[in-house]
């Protein structure tokens, strides 16, 4: 691990006393390396980098720890709070809230639309899953198995390939039927679509959200940055949700995604399955990332 | 990537920074930049074409030289769309599936995904529009079976080729990992080993993690072949190289788009002039 790294490094400027920017090159080049290697964006890394830098420079180091465990606390520390911004809960207390997922092809949007589903059920309220992917093939189908297993209210209209009038009516619909919590999936696009980024960006004009949220995939590399920050331009993201989770990618994705846009990430997905979703938590992706 | 400075040192930067962004990763983009360094040092005077050239030149020799053709035999050949969920395994499947008719071949498709909502609905879409026989079962029904009876309806019908989508599965799920080995075992029982093309399908925009990705799924069950998928956005795959280099396994097609005409065939030089654009 980094740490343990970090005490071969440091054994020979142990009891120096402070750190300084002779003794700060070797550990910061280390870190560097894993982060880079945890898939964490290239000039994200660099801005980083140079701001711990500036944070650990002159601090004074207390002779019962190495000046090497100094930096990585501070780093760490860093790391944290850079995904922690401000709380990001998913509202589960008013009476009518909308959220529409948005995201690359294949992230995982349509399986995390079930499962915010089943966690408003978990706390009592009503949920209509609404399939506005007009393109892919048997969308809507595979919406409404989800929709069938967490028991939740299903919404389409078959042969309709304009997504905005697709989720009118069903805002309409929910509204009249008393439901609580509108979720609508959107056909996975590229981020140099403009089109296609132009439609989600009616698509939230249209219905104005209480949450746009990002679904990313924990395996992007270096391109995470380019993506995010598209979907940040068209659109006012509310939150982030990073899937896949249960693999064994390190995940600086959710750096270069915090950094990049300075929202929240807000779940994570840990599986296929309906209840494969937990809350994010910084120390823990912080952990991970530095490996 | 083109130099902008006079200071080469800073020059050299600017060009690790592409290939790391490039997703080609640390070691071998410092590796590759080494080599570049001592060449442009035998250098009396550096253009940007020298660059371009050298880098472009280091970059292919981590590429193999090998065949990057799918496999064709005088009888049936399964073709098996593996990798990880989401990545666009039943989409290629389509999309090769467009090929081989194009080239006058007589092709099947299974529905051995088994579990996901909506899989065999998608495949069997799929099906339709191509004009092809799928060969499906039960959600929740043994996917081993599925090509076992896929492989027999395929060698009655003299298919040239049977094309299996299998669910997403992560390298690190030791019992999806053991799902697969099952499905592989059947093919292998029923086909000559030759004549099975397991073909990993690997997601454009993947980091890292894609090389271990590949080296589990090679470890697993072995790979004959690799189709890197979502080269339309802006993702540069530079995992590849890393791929090719160390586990010596060919990419043989990449997917440009959400068609069934979007996949072309892998063309090392291509590849590396984009990536150093
Ligand atoms: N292991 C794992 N698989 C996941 C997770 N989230 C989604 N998946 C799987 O990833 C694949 C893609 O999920 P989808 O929900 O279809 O992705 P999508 O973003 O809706 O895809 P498009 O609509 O085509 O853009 C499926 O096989 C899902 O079961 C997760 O957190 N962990
Ligand atoms: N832009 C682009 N999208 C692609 C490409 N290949 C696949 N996709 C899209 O990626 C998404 C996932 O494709 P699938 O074929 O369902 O992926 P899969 O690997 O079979 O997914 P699972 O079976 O759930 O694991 C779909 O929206 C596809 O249209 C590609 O080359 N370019
Ligand atoms: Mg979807
Ligand atoms: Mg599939």
């Amino acid at each position: 691990s980094i740490s343990e790294r970090f005490q071969g490094i440091f054994k020979d400027i142990r009891g120096m006393g402070k750190i300084t920017d002779k003794n700060i090159q070797e550990p910061l080049r280390e870190v560097r390396k894993a982060l880079l290697e945890a898939d964490v964006n290239y000039k994200v890394v660099k801005k980083f980098m140079a701001s711990v830098k500036e944070k650990s420079l002159g601090e004074k180091v207390l002779t019962s720890i190495t000046p090497g465990q100094k930096i990585v606390k501070i780093i760490y520390d860093e790391m944290v709070s850079l995904m922690d911004q401000e709380k990001g809960e998913i509202d589960i207390k008013s009476g009518f809230s909308s959220l529409m997922l948005v995201g690359l092809q294949g992230s995982g949007k349509t399986t995390t639309a079930g499962k915010l589903s089943s966690y408003f059920k978990k706390n009592d309220l009503s949920t209509m899953l609404v399939a506005a992917d007009t393109k892919r093939l048997a969308a809507r189908q595979q919406l409404k198995t989800i929709a069938d297993q967490v028991g939740s209210d299903f919404f389409t209209i078959e042969d309709e390939v304009n997504p905005v009038l697709i989720i009118n009516a069903a805002k309409e619909t929910a509204q009249k039927k008393g439901i609580r919590r509108l979720i609508v999936d959107t056909a996975g696009r590229l981020h140099v679509e403009n089109e296609l980024m132009e439609e989600l960006a009616s698509i939230q004009k249209n219905l104005i959200p209480d949450e746009v949220l990002f679904v990313a995939d924990a395996t992007t590399g270096q391109d995470a940055v380019n993506i995010c920050k598209e979907f940040n331009s068209f659109l006012t993201l509310s939150g982030i949700i990073l899937t896949k989770m249960d693999g064994d990618a390190r995940g600086g994705a959710a750096m270069s995604i915090a950094y990049t846009t300075g929202k929240t990430i807000k779940f994570v997905g840990i599986g296929e399955k309906l209840g494969d979703f937990e809350p994010f938590y910084p120390d823990r992706m912080a952990s991970r990332i530095l490996g | 990537i083109l130099p902008t400075s006079t200071d080469w040192e800073e020059n050299l930067e600017q060009i690790e920074e592409a290939l790391i962004e490039s997703d080609l990763g640390v070691d071998l983009s410092m590796n590759v930049l080494e080599k570049l360094r001592s060449q442009l040092n035998l250098l009396k005077e550096i253009n940007n074409d020298d660059v371009f050239n050298k880098m472009g030149n280091i970059l292919k020799k981590h590429l193999l030289n090998s065949s990057r053709e799918l496999k064709e035999k005088d009888s049936l050949v399964v073709v098996i769309f593996i990798g990880i969920n989401g990545t666009g395994k039943t989409t290629t499947l389509a999309k090769t599936a467009l090929n081989l008719l194009n080239s006058n071949k007589k092709v099947m498709l299974a529905a051995c995904d088994t579990f996901r909502a909506a899989a065999i609905e998608q495949i069997s879409l799929w099906g339709e529009k191509l004009n092809v026989n799928v060969i499906k079962g039960n959600y929740g029904s043994d996917a081993a079976s599925i090509a076992f009876d896929a492989i027999d309806s395929a060698k009655a019908k003299n298919m040239d080729y049977l094309l299996i989508d299998t669910a997403g599965r992560l390298h690190n799920s030791k019992e999806l990992m053991e799902e697969l080995k099952k499905i592989i075992r059947i093919c292998n029982n029923k086909i000559p080993v030759d004549n099975l093309e397991k073909l990993f399908i690997l997601d454009g925009t993947t980091g890292q993690n894609g090389f271990h990705q590949a080296k589990a799924f090679s470890e697993s069950v072995g790979i004959n072949g690799i189709v890197v998928t979502k080269l339309d956005g802006t993702a540069k795959g530079g995992i590849v190289i890393a791929i090719e280099d160390q586990l010596q396994i060919p990419v043989k097609y990449i997917g440009v788009g959400e068609e069934m005409e979007d996949l072309i065939p892998f063309n090392p030089d291509y590849f590396i002039d984009a990536m150093l654009k």
